[in-house]
């Protein structure tokens, strides 16, 4: 553990519980992508398979039963609490053609063929590209509420903090994870755009909008 | 590899 990691790791619980507040005190998700966070949960879910195998500190155990159950909570949120203001018809980036290309990548790179192994190199890829529902359905209706933007420049920050910890453990431990460190990049660089817009225009307190 | 010792990081 490195202070990258765990602010990013903070970053990223930061970024949950904006969205619980966003979702909870509007008392709706407007402006959220359901495929997004429902790409979330299978991230979470294939990933952390080795909670009942391998146990790295209580730290890792508690953030991993926190980041499934979070992210169901909001699938919950989305679906079932706030229904009504879901709405499906401007969330239509086409999903399966982010699992399929993942899947593939995960059959070809990965750390064992073993089912554990292979989920797991699908959920680094499969998060990778989790956002771009998200940010298609921003660019689609050109503009956001404040505090959605809040929610994803907490997400892009955890993504971004991953890299130095990256090369911090290099440095430190020799450590390197080629799987990760490429998804991760890819994944910052999604973010890049948002965060053109997130800092030249909300953090100066204007509405995130985009040009026509 | 890293999966030697399991996958630490979340």
């Amino acid at each position: 553990m490195n202070i990258f990691r765990f602010l990013g790791d903070l970053s990223h619980l930061a970024s949950i519980f904006i969205l619980i507040h966003k979702i909870q005190t509007t008392r709706s998700c407007r402006g959220i992508s359901f495929k997004t966070q429902a790409v979330y949960v299978a991230v979470f879910v294939t990933r952390y398979l080795d909670l009942f195998t391998t146990f790295v500190s209580v730290y890792n155990t508690s953030m991993k039963i926190f980041f499934i159950a979070s992210s169901c909570y909001i699938l919950y949120l989305m679906k079932v609490r706030f229904r009504p203001t879901n709405d499906p018809s401007i969330d239509t980036f086409r999903v399966e053609y982010l699992v399929g290309p993942c899947a593939v990548l995960a059959l070809i790179f990965n750390y064992g063929y073993s089912v554990t192994e292979v989920l797991w190199s699908l959920s680094i890829f499969l998060e990778s590209v989790a956002i771009l529902p998200q940010l298609f359905m921003l660019q689609r209706t050109g503009e956001a509420e404040t505090i959605t933007t809040h929610y994803l420049a907490a997400l892009g920050a955890y993504r971004a903090l991953y890299i130095p910890n990256w090369i911090y453990r290099y440095f430190s431990e020799g450590y390197v994870d080629p799987i990760s460190v490429t998804a991760g990049l890819v994944q910052t660089g999604l973010y890049l755009d948002f965060f053109y817009v997130y800092f030249t225009k909300v953090l100066q307190g204007q509405k995130f909008e985009l040009p026509a | 590899l890293p999966s030697d010792s399991g996958h630490d990081e979340l």
